[in-house]
Protein backbone atom coordinates (compact mmCIF):
# COMPACT_ATOMS: atom_id res chain seq x y z
CA UNK A 1 0.00 0.00 0.00
CA UNK A 2 1.37 3.23 -1.63
CA UNK A 3 0.52 6.78 -0.67
CA UNK A 4 -1.12 6.83 -4.59
CA UNK A 5 -2.83 3.67 -3.88
CA UNK A 6 -4.70 4.89 -0.30
CA UNK A 7 -5.46 8.44 -2.00
CA UNK A 8 -7.15 6.51 -5.17
CA UNK A 9 -9.03 4.04 -2.85
CA UNK A 10 -10.42 7.05 -0.52
CA UNK A 11 -11.29 9.07 -4.09
CA UNK A 12 -13.62 5.98 -4.94
CA UNK A 13 -15.05 6.22 -1.64
CA UNK A 14 -15.49 9.73 -1.45
CA UNK A 15 -17.21 9.39 -4.93
CA UNK A 16 -19.61 6.97 -3.98
CA UNK A 17 -20.42 8.97 -0.58
CA UNK A 18 -20.93 12.24 -2.60
CA UNK A 19 -23.13 10.32 -5.19
CA UNK A 20 -25.41 8.90 -2.17
CA UNK A 21 -25.68 12.53 -1.06
CA UNK A 22 -26.49 14.15 -3.92
CA UNK A 23 -29.70 11.45 -4.10
CA UNK A 24 -30.55 12.03 -0.41
CA UNK A 25 -30.39 15.42 0.02
CA UNK A 26 -31.99 16.46 -3.65
CA UNK A 27 -34.46 13.45 -3.40
CA UNK A 28 -33.53 12.60 -7.00
CA UNK A 29 -31.53 10.50 -9.71
CA UNK A 30 -31.43 13.26 -12.10
CA UNK A 31 -28.54 13.07 -14.15
CA UNK A 32 -27.29 10.21 -12.99
CA UNK A 33 -26.94 7.08 -15.52
CA UNK A 34 -28.87 3.83 -14.32
CA UNK A 35 -26.87 2.13 -16.78
CA UNK A 36 -23.55 2.58 -15.46
CA UNK A 37 -24.63 2.65 -12.00
CA UNK A 38 -25.88 -1.26 -12.93
CA UNK A 39 -22.50 -1.80 -14.38
CA UNK A 40 -20.26 -1.33 -11.63
CA UNK A 41 -22.47 -3.44 -9.41
CA UNK A 42 -21.61 -6.04 -12.25
CA UNK A 43 -18.29 -5.18 -12.05
CA UNK A 44 -17.73 -5.69 -8.15
CA UNK A 45 -19.84 -8.63 -7.93
CA UNK A 46 -17.81 -10.55 -10.63
CA UNK A 47 -14.34 -9.00 -9.74
CA UNK A 48 -14.88 -9.42 -5.29
CA UNK A 49 -15.70 -13.38 -5.96
CA UNK A 50 -12.28 -13.83 -4.03
CA UNK A 51 -14.45 -12.82 -0.77
CA UNK A 52 -16.00 -16.07 -1.31
CA UNK A 53 -12.93 -18.00 -1.89
CA UNK A 54 -11.21 -17.46 1.58
CA UNK A 55 -8.93 -16.10 -0.36
CA UNK A 56 -7.97 -12.98 2.65
CA UNK A 57 -5.70 -10.35 1.61
CA UNK A 58 -6.75 -7.76 4.60
CA UNK A 59 -9.49 -6.38 6.91
CA UNK A 60 -8.92 -3.06 4.57
CA UNK A 61 -9.53 -4.81 1.40
CA UNK A 62 -12.59 -6.94 2.51
CA UNK A 63 -14.08 -4.09 4.21
CA UNK A 64 -13.82 -2.35 1.35
CA UNK A 65 -14.86 -4.85 -1.07
CA UNK A 66 -17.98 -5.32 0.94
CA UNK A 67 -18.86 -1.40 1.16
CA UNK A 68 -18.62 -1.18 -2.88
CA UNK A 69 -20.91 -4.10 -3.10
CA UNK A 70 -23.20 -2.88 -0.66
CA UNK A 71 -23.21 0.58 -2.15
CA UNK A 72 -23.78 0.16 -5.20
CA UNK A 73 -26.28 -2.43 -4.69
CA UNK A 74 -28.24 0.51 -2.55
CA UNK A 75 -27.39 3.02 -5.06
CA UNK A 76 -29.40 0.64 -7.87
CA UNK A 77 -32.58 0.36 -4.95
CA UNK A 78 -32.36 3.63 -4.78
CA UNK A 79 -32.56 4.99 -8.25
CA UNK A 80 -35.04 1.98 -9.64
CA UNK A 81 -37.48 2.38 -6.42
CA UNK A 82 -36.91 4.87 -3.86
CA UNK A 83 -36.45 7.64 -6.32
CA UNK A 84 -37.88 6.13 -9.64
CA UNK A 85 -40.13 9.04 -10.70
CA UNK A 86 -36.99 10.63 -10.81
CA UNK A 87 -35.32 8.90 -13.36
CA UNK A 88 -35.87 9.43 -17.49
CA UNK A 89 -34.59 6.62 -18.59
CA UNK A 90 -35.22 8.31 -21.85
CA UNK A 91 -32.09 10.11 -21.79
CA UNK A 92 -30.14 6.86 -20.77
CA UNK A 93 -29.64 5.53 -23.89
CA UNK A 94 -26.52 4.21 -23.97
CA UNK A 95 -26.48 0.57 -25.56
CA UNK A 96 -24.96 -1.33 -22.67
CA UNK A 97 -24.61 -4.54 -25.04
CA UNK A 98 -21.57 -2.67 -26.84
CA UNK A 99 -19.67 -2.46 -23.38
CA UNK A 100 -20.46 -5.90 -21.64
CA UNK A 101 -19.62 -7.87 -24.75
CA UNK A 102 -16.81 -6.53 -26.16
CA UNK A 103 -15.62 -6.80 -22.23
CA UNK A 104 -16.49 -10.60 -21.97
CA UNK A 105 -14.57 -11.26 -25.73
CA UNK A 106 -11.42 -9.41 -24.15
CA UNK A 107 -11.33 -11.20 -20.67
CA UNK A 108 -11.83 -14.87 -22.87
CA UNK A 109 -8.59 -13.91 -25.16
CA UNK A 110 -6.56 -11.76 -22.48
CA UNK A 111 -6.44 -13.22 -18.80
CA UNK A 112 -3.97 -14.66 -16.39
CA UNK A 113 -5.83 -18.23 -16.27
CA UNK A 114 -8.18 -19.94 -18.07
CA UNK A 115 -10.09 -20.33 -14.75
CA UNK A 116 -13.91 -19.19 -14.03
CA UNK A 117 -12.69 -16.71 -11.35
CA UNK A 118 -9.61 -15.24 -13.67
CA UNK A 119 -11.53 -14.36 -16.60
CA UNK A 120 -14.50 -12.65 -14.37
CA UNK A 121 -11.78 -11.03 -12.87
CA UNK A 122 -10.08 -10.00 -16.32
CA UNK A 123 -13.93 -9.13 -17.99
CA UNK A 124 -14.60 -6.93 -14.43
CA UNK A 125 -11.21 -4.60 -14.80
CA UNK A 126 -12.58 -4.26 -18.53
CA UNK A 127 -16.32 -3.96 -17.80
CA UNK A 128 -15.02 -0.90 -15.32
CA UNK A 129 -13.04 0.76 -17.98
CA UNK A 130 -15.83 1.23 -19.80
CA UNK A 131 -18.53 1.50 -17.51
CA UNK A 132 -18.50 5.18 -16.99
CA UNK A 133 -19.45 5.47 -20.83
CA UNK A 134 -23.40 5.91 -20.54
CA UNK A 135 -23.07 8.28 -18.07
CA UNK A 136 -20.83 10.65 -20.01
CA UNK A 137 -22.75 10.04 -22.88
CA UNK A 138 -26.08 11.16 -21.25
CA UNK A 139 -23.74 14.37 -20.10
CA UNK A 140 -22.86 15.45 -23.76
CA UNK A 141 -26.54 14.77 -24.83
CA UNK A 142 -27.99 17.23 -21.71
CA UNK A 143 -24.98 19.56 -22.21
CA UNK A 144 -25.24 19.98 -18.82
CA UNK A 145 -24.93 18.64 -15.42
CA UNK A 146 -25.66 19.28 -11.48
CA UNK A 147 -22.46 20.97 -9.81
CA UNK A 148 -22.75 17.93 -7.21
CA UNK A 149 -22.76 15.16 -9.93
CA UNK A 150 -19.45 16.29 -11.42
CA UNK A 151 -18.02 16.17 -8.10
CA UNK A 152 -19.26 13.00 -7.90
CA UNK A 153 -17.52 12.41 -11.74
CA UNK A 154 -14.15 14.08 -10.86
CA UNK A 155 -13.72 11.88 -7.76
CA UNK A 156 -14.57 8.96 -9.37
CA UNK A 157 -11.99 9.92 -12.21
CA UNK A 158 -9.42 10.98 -9.56
CA UNK A 159 -9.52 7.15 -8.34
CA UNK A 160 -8.60 5.47 -11.61
CA UNK A 161 -5.87 8.47 -12.26
CA UNK A 162 -4.64 8.26 -8.79
CA UNK A 163 -3.64 4.44 -9.36
CA UNK A 164 -1.16 4.67 -12.08
CA UNK A 165 1.49 6.45 -10.13
CA UNK A 166 0.51 3.48 -7.42
CA UNK A 167 1.47 1.29 -10.55
CA UNK A 168 4.80 3.17 -11.44
CA UNK A 169 5.76 3.10 -7.27
CA UNK A 170 4.69 -0.66 -7.37
CA UNK A 171 7.07 -1.07 -10.42
CA UNK A 172 9.83 0.38 -8.53
CA UNK A 173 9.35 -0.55 -5.34
CA UNK A 174 8.60 -4.45 -5.99
CA UNK A 175 8.96 -4.57 -9.56
CA UNK A 176 5.47 -6.08 -9.98
CA UNK A 177 3.14 -5.15 -12.79
CA UNK A 178 -0.05 -6.39 -13.58
CA UNK A 179 -0.45 -5.39 -17.56
CA UNK A 180 -4.50 -5.82 -17.88
CA UNK A 181 -4.91 -3.44 -15.01
CA UNK A 182 -2.74 -1.33 -16.63
CA UNK A 183 -3.76 -0.68 -19.82
CA UNK A 184 -8.07 -1.04 -18.67
CA UNK A 185 -7.16 1.72 -16.10
CA UNK A 186 -4.73 4.05 -18.74
CA UNK A 187 -7.75 3.84 -21.07
CA UNK A 188 -10.49 4.10 -17.95
CA UNK A 189 -8.39 7.36 -16.95
CA UNK A 190 -8.39 8.84 -20.50
CA UNK A 191 -11.94 8.75 -21.04
CA UNK A 192 -12.51 11.42 -18.66
CA UNK A 193 -10.19 13.84 -20.07
CA UNK A 194 -12.69 15.87 -21.78
CA UNK A 195 -14.81 15.95 -18.69
CA UNK A 196 -11.72 17.08 -16.66
CA UNK A 197 -10.87 19.90 -18.61
CA UNK A 198 -14.74 21.24 -18.43
CA UNK A 199 -13.97 20.45 -14.64
CA UNK A 200 -11.11 22.03 -13.94
CA UNK A 201 -11.88 24.96 -16.33
CA UNK A 202 -15.45 25.66 -15.63
CA UNK A 203 -16.76 24.12 -12.71
CA UNK A 204 -14.07 24.80 -10.31
CA UNK A 205 -13.78 28.21 -11.30
CA UNK A 206 -17.31 28.66 -9.94
CA UNK A 207 -19.11 28.23 -13.06
CA UNK A 208 -22.15 25.88 -14.02
CA UNK A 209 -20.72 22.55 -16.13
CA UNK A 210 -22.21 23.48 -19.23
CA UNK A 211 -20.50 21.95 -23.07
CA UNK A 212 -20.59 23.81 -25.54
CA UNK A 213 -23.78 23.60 -27.98
CA UNK B 1 1.53 -22.46 -7.80
CA UNK B 2 -1.90 -21.47 -6.96
CA UNK B 3 -5.19 -22.00 -8.55
CA UNK B 4 -5.67 -18.07 -8.79
CA UNK B 5 -3.31 -15.09 -9.45
CA UNK B 6 -3.29 -12.64 -6.39
CA UNK B 7 -4.99 -9.82 -6.70
CA UNK B 8 -4.36 -6.80 -4.00
CA UNK B 9 -5.94 -4.27 -5.71
CA UNK B 10 -9.59 -2.94 -5.84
Amino acid sequence: MNVFRLLGDLSHLASILILLHKIQTTRSCRGISFKTQALYVVVFLTRYLDLFLGDWVSLYNTAMKLFFIGSSCYILYLMKLRFRPTHDPAIDTFRVEYLVGPSLILALIFNYKYTLVEILWAFSIYLEAVAIMPQLFMLQRTGEAETITTHYLAALGAYRGLYIPNWIYRYFSDGTVDPIAVIAGLVQTGLYLDFFYVYFTRVLQGQKFELPA
Amino acid sequence: DDDTTRHDEL
